[in-house]
């Protein structure tokens, strides 16, 4: 594993642990995208079926059950268990423009047109969308908690670290996947918007808001 | 040998 594999990975992990630590700290899940998230456990457990299938190392598991275990916890809190502070009126992103287009360009995309093959393209190109709901809502209300712009940031520079990691395989291992590739310049794009502003306000100390 | 790779990754 590379650096930028490394450095990605723990980043990915820091998101998920912010949000869940943000939500459970402040008993609250108000300014978060339920819509999101459910999209990101949709897409660890199509992504994680080969769990069930093959082995790859101890670290690839543990990483994998921790991702998939956090993201329906943090659907729990948003759906149950906090349900009362969810903020559905402006979580009003149509997921179905989503997740209908995306499955058919699995079906119509992929390696192999074999079930498993078909879930994990799905995983790809959905979780290089998956953050939009969330945007969406930060364009809606025009705002967002300071923490929620370092659960944001950290999940971008998951993917924008990935590229790296590609490149890295690339020229060291002869190894390039052009549909992981494609969706997570996508995914990294989608955060380019959103890391200005990150670093324009957020890192000097101001509120992410957004002019009305 | 490159789908255990792919998969390899997170």
């Amino acid at each position: 594993m590379n650096i930028f594999r490394g450095i990605a990975d723990f980043s990915h992990l820091a998101a998920i642990i912010i949000l869940l630590h943000k939500i459970w700290k402040s008993r609250s899940c108000a300014g978060i995208s339920g819509k999101s998230q459910i999209l990101f456990a949709i897409v660890f457990t199509t992504r994680y079926l080969d769990l069930l299938t093959s082995f790859i190392s101890l670290y690839n598991t543990s990483m994998k059950v921790i991702y998939i275990s956090c993201s329906y916890a943090t659907v729990y809190l948003i759906y149950m268990k906090f349900r009362a502070t969810y903020d559905g009126n402006h979580d009003s992103f149509r997921v179905e423009f989503l997740v209908v287009p995306v499955g058919g360009l699995a079906v119509l995309i992929n390696h192999d047109f074999a079930l498993l093959e078909i879930l994990w393209t799905f995983s790809i190109y959905l979780e290089s969308v998956a953050i939009l709901p969330q945007l969406f809502m930060i364009s809606k209300t025009g705002e967002a908690e300071t923490i929620t712009t370092h659960y944001l940031f950290c999940l971008g520079l998951y993917r924008a670290l990935y590229l790296f990691n590609w490149i890295w395989r690339f020229y060291f291992e002869g190894f390039f996947d052009m549909i992981a590739i494609v969706a997570g310049l996508v995914q990294t794009v989608l955060y380019c918007d959103f890391f200005y502003l990150y670093v324009t306000k957020v890192l000097k100390g101001k509120k992410l808001s957004l002019p009305a | 040998e490159d789908e255990d790779k792919r998969k390899d990754e997170l």
